[in-house]
């Protein structure tokens, strides 16, 4: 499963 | 330098996207959901009130402290589809606060 950091997750509203 | 209150700052829903990426949550290096970019034409670059880099740390008085990226991210955009307001009120601070 995907490591735990989510470093560089962006999310656009 | 003293630590800089963190500032409560109401955006009107004024067009059809709030115009904001937002990166970081808990488990990461950015603890605490932080404005990357400000997108032309949203809600939040007209109301020209916030800036990229501060840090937000509640939506409509819900703390994103502790909240994965997932779980903050979710929140904002409830705040944003609710139609019970017609603006999102973002407390947000300068630092990188890990408070």
């Amino acid at each position: 499963s995907p490591p735990k950091e989510y470093e560089d997750e962006v999310t656009f509203f | 330098m003293g630590i800089m209150e963190p500032t409560l700052v109401r955006v009107p829903k004024c067009a059809s996207t709030l115009g904001i990426a937002v990166e970081g949550g808990a488990n990461t290096r950015q603890p605490l959901p932080r404005i990357a970019t400000i997108q032309k034409g949203g809600c939040v670059h007209i109301s020209g009130q916030l800036r990229v880099g501060q840090v937000i740390l509640e939506v409509n008085g819900v703390s994103l402290k502790g909240m994965e990226h997932r779980d903050a991210t979710r929140v904002i955009a409830e705040a944003f589809k609710t139609k019970d307001k017609d603006y999102v009120d973002f407390l947000i601070t300068e630092f990188n606060s890990a408070l």
